[in-house]
């Protein structure tokens, strides 16, 4: 089996950002 | 240069140092059929950082919400907390991901 993927979160204005592929 | 998607409206961090929540994300490209129809991430709080990753253990494919942090160790350079997957026991450094011992 491979690595857990990791995201990256953010914010902006108050609203959660998620980095995908 | 990195596609910063936006996450529904309702979903929080978790506030529980500890323990992993999950983040509906309603992304197609996160969802997957049977076994992800939400596009869900998992979230945890850990020393003042949120670590968000893959739902499901890669090891065992079963959902990590009963997953524990520990601490950082030489294993991860004293840089990173490590999780653990409750159900197989395997673990993952938070700092990349990859697979521990």
């Amino acid at each position: 089996s491979g690595p857990l993927k990791l995201y990256k979160l953010g914010e902006q204005k108050g609203k959660l950002l998620i980095v995908v592929d | 240069s990195l596609n910063w998607c936006p996450i529904p409206a309702g979903q929080t961090l978790p506030t529980t140092e500890g323990k992993v929540g999950f983040l509906d994300t309603n992304l197609p490209t996160m969802k997957n059929g049977n076994t992800n129809p939400t596009g869900a991430v998992a979230a945890v709080r850990y020393d003042d950082n949120i670590y968000c990753f893959a739902s499901a253990c890669p090891s065992c494919q079963v959902p990590l919400s009963k997953a524990k942090i520990l601490p950082a160790n030489e294993e991860t350079k004293q840089r990173a907390p490590r999780l653990t997957c409750d159900f197989c026991k395997a673990t993952y450094s938070l700092g990349d991901g990859s697979k521990l011992q």
